[in-house]
């Protein structure tokens, strides 16, 4: 599904040169259950927005499903973010002038959906997360788990064959955290890809693969063997 | 220090009230070092909020040395706010055009210090937090660790007598969580009033005492004996 090859990422800031990923080699299988992990700035969300098509590699090139990333045109890009990739961002990227349902709502309007569809979708999307009762909150009108779920259940609501969530679980107690994990397990389960970012090793032990980033290069890519 | 006395908050959202704190009674003196646990939307944030004069109560009342904070005027919240109290966001609210250091220096810009003591001390507070070659990057050219680091740095900087930090370590691996820690551990030490809200219990268990909320009501209130 994903084949990543000799990825540097590298940014200009003033005349700094932030070097934030060094030759990363990755190969990633369809339905693969995938915990990334390492210190804060070593590369991890720079790693996730190349692999959701939000951003560009400086060098190295992005397979995805066999077809050259950079090949592809703003249309078919955008197609790919819509419907084949979910998105958790680490900052949520919430619309502040919506409401949860509104927000939840938007991967269907991009898929072309009608109202009544996306409204009864969004709903359940939100029930799942135990935001049943929010659906009609803003951004600022909710707590930070709350928006947290709310940007996980936007993520979930295209039933995405990629799911990338970048530490979905920093904002939540325990129960909701094991909540959002049954969420993507079932994910997992009906052959989804998922790949977690995430600083708790309970967390990382859902996966069935552990790969640990430092100073923007892979150390560690191990398997799960049981 | 603080003294809370059946403090009630109610949230309105449309037709809808949301009764985000119920009869909360609080008494911490100073010096404590006291966690804050609780379900996503059990209401610590909000608490949190009140208690550092970001907020008013719907009901009840906000004792601060003895001062009934309600009766203070603006003036005299603002100089409590900007000398008294470091706050930590859960969702950082650094200025976005600004430099890493020019967010960490703004409670010295308040405090009326020169730019030159501001320049070294915003220094120091980056260096004390890992981030010494940061200090030039604007927050979106940071990663969700750095920023929030960044949002820690900031309310230290000041040496508040009491420190807010609402889930200060959510985007951070063990280890840099752990020097964040054993900063808050150095600033109890020295006399400091620490608040911490965390979902992590081994992060607690740095805090004397437990406050755990649920539905808007203080369920347990214990302290370490040891
Ligand atoms: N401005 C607001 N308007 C309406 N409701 C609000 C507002 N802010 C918070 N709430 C609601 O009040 C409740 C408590 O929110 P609060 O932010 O204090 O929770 P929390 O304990 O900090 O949660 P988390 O662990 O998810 O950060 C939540 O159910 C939330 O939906
Ligand atoms: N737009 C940018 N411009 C300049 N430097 C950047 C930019 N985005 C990220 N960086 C730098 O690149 C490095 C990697 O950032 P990244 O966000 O990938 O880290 P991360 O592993 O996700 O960290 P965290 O666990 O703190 O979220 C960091 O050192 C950061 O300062
Ligand atoms: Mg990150
Ligand atoms: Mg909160």
């Amino acid at each position: 599904l994903i084949e990543l090859s000799d990825i540097h990422k590298i940014y200009e800031v003033g005349a700094d040169r932030v070097h934030a990923l060094r030759g990363v080699d990755l190969r990633i299988e369809e339905g693969e259950y995938v915990a990334v992990m390492g210190a804060s700035g070593s590369g991890k969300s720079t790693l996730m927005n190349i692999l959701g098509c939000l951003d560009t590699p400086t060098t190295g090139s992005y397979r995805l499903k066999g077809r050259l990333v950079s090949d592809l045109d703003d249309d078919a890009l955008a197609g790919i973010r819509n419907r084949e990739i979910g998105f958790v961002f680490q900052t949520f990227n919430l619309l502040p002038r919506s409401t949860a349902a509104q927000n939840v709502e938007l991967p269907l309007v991009y898929a072309g959906r009608d109202a009544g569809e996306r409204e009864r979708r969004a709903r359940e999307a939100l029930e799942a997360v135990g935001l049943g009762d929010r659906a009609k909150h803003r951004p600022n009108e909710l707590s930070g788990g709350q928006r947290q779920r709310v940007a996980i259940a936007r993520a979930l609501i295209n039933h995405p064959s990629l799911l990338l969530a970048d530490e979905p679980t920093g904002n939540l107690d325990s129960t909701t955290s094991e909540e959002i994990l049954r969420i993507l397990d079932g994910l997992h389960e009906r052959g989804h890809t998922v790949l977690i970012v995430t600083h708790e090793e309970d967390i990382a032990a859902h996966a069935h693969r552990l790969i640990r980033l430092h100073d923007g290069a892979v150390v560690e890519d191990r398997t799960a063997t049981a």
